[in-house]
């Protein structure tokens, strides 16, 4: 988990409007990604939030799940931006 | 089980934290 943030539940996810929900995913999402690949953590972030709800919250449990979205998003970004 | 697979969507809008939000606002 990311200092000063406390940990997201589902039932704090669930208790908030649509929304934000993805925002409050996101806002947790952010800095674990931005950790691993810094100048793409905006971009990567928005690919993962198409991802269900409760897989993400999954995946802020668990680092390798998580990794291995980022690195499947990235590689898919990187041959699109090589084919551009 | 019935997770659908990630298909990586390139053209997906941009997250921007809010910290960044207001930063840009300033």
């Amino acid at each position: 988990h990311v200092r000063g943030q406390e940990p997201l539940t589902a039932s704090m996810l669930a208790a908030a409007p649509l929304k934000e929900q993805k925002q409050l995913l996101g806002e947790r999402l952010y800095p674990l990604i931005q950790a691993l690949h810094p100048t793409l953590a905006g971009k990567i972030t928005g690919m993962l939030l198409e991802i269900d709800n409760s897989e993400l919250l999954h995946m802020l449990e668990s680092p390798e799940s998580l990794h291995s979205k980022v690195e499947e998003a990235v590689a898919v970004l990187q041959a699109h931006q090589a084919k551009e | 089980v019935d997770a659908k697979p990630f298909v990586p969507n390139v053209h997906a809008a941009e997250f921007i934290p809010t910290f960044q939000q207001k930063k840009s606002s300033l």
